[in-house]
């Protein structure tokens, strides 16, 4: 239907409609997705492949634009800039805007069962034995009245439907509506002040996660050992590691944003590198599309 | 901890753990090709294991999920500060025979909630929310009836979820949990928390998820939970873990949604640590462009 809309739609210009008629595809995608998530894994290699020639690539393609020396020339080059060559950026500049989703292996066997173990640094509060705040400012009164913030927003957003359906002077309310909204949509995050410096994820200090194990179970060993044996379950079942962040092809030294922009673009320049990656992130089962 | 006066021991450790799926209908023996459930095997390849079998397409059984509880309780439990567990603790509905219902979807989650207390908790019998190690839990898609729509709340299941959840989330934040099904627990108190998020309401597989623009949408709630949380802790001085079920990647969130939860992160940088999510059952990580969702959002506008 939405599709059909969009197809006939007069107002719209060709590039409306790519967008919504790719929205469409993407809900359709996500539906189809969804259906497969947990079942018998399929298209899980095309899906990591798209994984390092989108994501992956878009970050060594700028990894290859780092060049510190160059920032400030280029800055001051008062001639015309070429528009095809892409101008050159700091790390600083490249690391800030990326974050990071990590996303977790299964305990179902989709491939083996796993899950992680993140360490992270806690130097400064060892080394301190003054750490712990004496006052404890309790949290009653903020989400009180983060509560009522909520209930508001939702009446308010009933009194703007009411409003319109009242009919007064509908396009001129429209046109107030719409620059309200711009003004006061509150789920827009105001651009992050100076005065605040880069916290754990991208400058090492306390928090900052430094190393992971991943732990797995190789069901195929387990259920082996199980058939050959007459010991009991509790003696054959186990989580082994499977890999850590400091060995290859990880070799991660902090788990910093930065460090997982190298990772990723060397994933995507070194075949046996992602290769392994790939494995992995199978949970060692073996795990190849059809 | 400054909360509660009791000395405890960091270790620098926490644990990942996500998509448990336990499925009490595995049968150790039937048929694979029955979502070993039933059946009889016709060759050996096709003989569902005690364990559980990868690649097969069949749930966990529940022996895989107790002994891969008591493996942590023995080898970790002791040498990790908190447990951040991000949802799916029901079987998948892919068998016509039995059909997942509201009550086997709350009465799992009710078991596994109640394994996690046992494992992790003081064992204070005065106060149950005494844990040893904190539980972060949150919602999977699998989670709620019909699989994946959830509604804002406060509804019938934000409130389920606040009493099987009940000692994982703290009491002060009980309204707005009955709203967005999300909450924050301090793992070192005063220092560093952890957010549980409920990505449902980002989910584009969501059919009550149209965007994150309309102040009665569910997600527009969310990231207005989401944005009053984060100041707070930016306020405190704290530091925070982001967790949840689904990983806000562009493939998973409506497009509104995505561009803002990513550009929250982006402008938090200063607190966040980073995210923790699952759902998708494969291990890898993916980096998210805050500018790129500013500029996106901008186009909108």
């Amino acid at each position: 239907e939405q599709s059909t809309r969009v197809q006939q739609g007069e107002d719209s210009n060709e590039e409306d409609e790519e967008t919504e008629l790719n929205r469409i595809l993407d809900h359709a995608m996500a539906a189809k997705e969804v259906f497969l998530m947990g079942a018998k894994p399929s298209n899980k290699e095309a899906y990591m492949n798209t994984v390092r020639d989108t994501y992956y690539r878009k970050v060594w393609n700028k990894l290859e634009r780092v060049d510190e020396k160059n920032v400030e020339n280029e800055k001051k080059k008062k001639e015309k800039k070429d528009k095809k060559k892409k101008k050159p950026i700091t790390r600083k500049e490249l690391i800030e805007r990326y974050s990071i989703v990590n996303i977790g292996g299964s305990v179902i066997p989709t491939f083996n069962p796993s899950f992680r173990i993140w360490e992270y640094n806690i130097t400064d509060i060892v080394n301190d034995s003054n750490f712990a705040v004496s006052e404890y400012k309790p949290w009653d009164e903020f989400f009180e009245s983060l509560n009522k913030i909520m209930e508001d927003s939702l009446l308010e957003d009933e009194m703007d439907s009411s409003n319109i359906e009242v009919g007064i002077n509908r396009e001129k309310m429209g046109e107030k509506k719409n620059k309200k909204k711009k003004k006061n949509d509150k789920t827009m995050p105001i651009e992050m002040p100076d005065k605040y410096e880069l916290g754990p994820a991208y400058v090492p200090q306390l928090f900052t996660p430094t190393r992971f194990v991943q732990f797995y179970a190789d069901l195929e060993k387990i259920n082996q050992e199980l058939h050959n044996s007459f010991v009991e379950s509790k003696d054959i079942f186990r989580y082994e590691i499977e890999y850590t962040s400091d060995e290859k092809p990880y070799s991660m030294d902090s788990l910093t944003v930065g460090s997982y922009l190298d990772l990723a673009g060397r994933l995507y320049e070194n075949k046996p590198a992602w290769e392994k990656y790939v494995e992995w992130s199978f949970a060692s089962s073996g795990y190849k599309d059809d | 901890d400054v909360k509660t006066g009791k000395e405890r021991k960091l270790h620098g450790r926490f644990l990942h753990i996500t998509d448990i799926h336990p499925d009490p209908y595995y049968v150790e023996g039937s048929s694979i090709d029955a979502v070993c459930h039933t059946g009889k095997p016709s060759k050996k390849k096709d003989v569902a294991p005690k364990f559980g079998k990868a690649m097969s397409g069949c749930d966990s059984p529940v022996i895989l999920m107790e002994e891969t509880l008591r493996w942590i309780k023995e080898n970790l439990r002791d040498k990790i500060d908190f447990v951040i567990w991000t949802g799916d603790n029901i079987r998948h509905d892919n068998d016509r025979k039995h059909p997942r219902t509201e009550a086997q979807i709350f009465d799992m989650n009710n078991i596994v909630a109640d394994k996690m207390t046992e494992l992790f908790s003081a064992g204070n019998e005065e106060d149950p929310r005494d844990f040893d190690v904190s539980v972060i839990p949150s919602l999977g898609n699998n989670d709620v009836f019909p699989h994946n729509m959830f509604a804002l709340g406060p509804t019938l299941q934000t409130r389920e979820y606040y009493r099987i959840w009940k000692n994982f989330v703290p009491q002060q934040q009980q309204r707005t949990f009955d709203r967005s099904a999300s909450f924050l627990t301090e793992v070192i108190p005063g220092k560093l928390a952890v957010l549980s998020i409920n990505t449902l309401y980002l989910f584009k597989a969501n059919p009550l998820v149209d965007n994150c623009n309309s102040k009665k949408e569910p997600g527009y709630q969310l990231l207005l939970w989401f944005g009053y949380v984060l100041e707070e802790l930016r306020s405190r001085g704290m530091k925070v873990w982001l967790s949840g079920h689904v990983p806000p990647i562009a493939k998973n969130f409506d497009q509104s949604c995505y561009d803002k939860f990513t550009l929250w992160t982006h402008e938090y940088r200063d607190i966040i640590i980073g995210g923790l999510y699952g759902h998708m059952n494969i291990d890898h990580f993916i980096p998210t462009d805050g500018k790129k969702a500013r500029k996106s959002l901008l186009k909108a506008m």
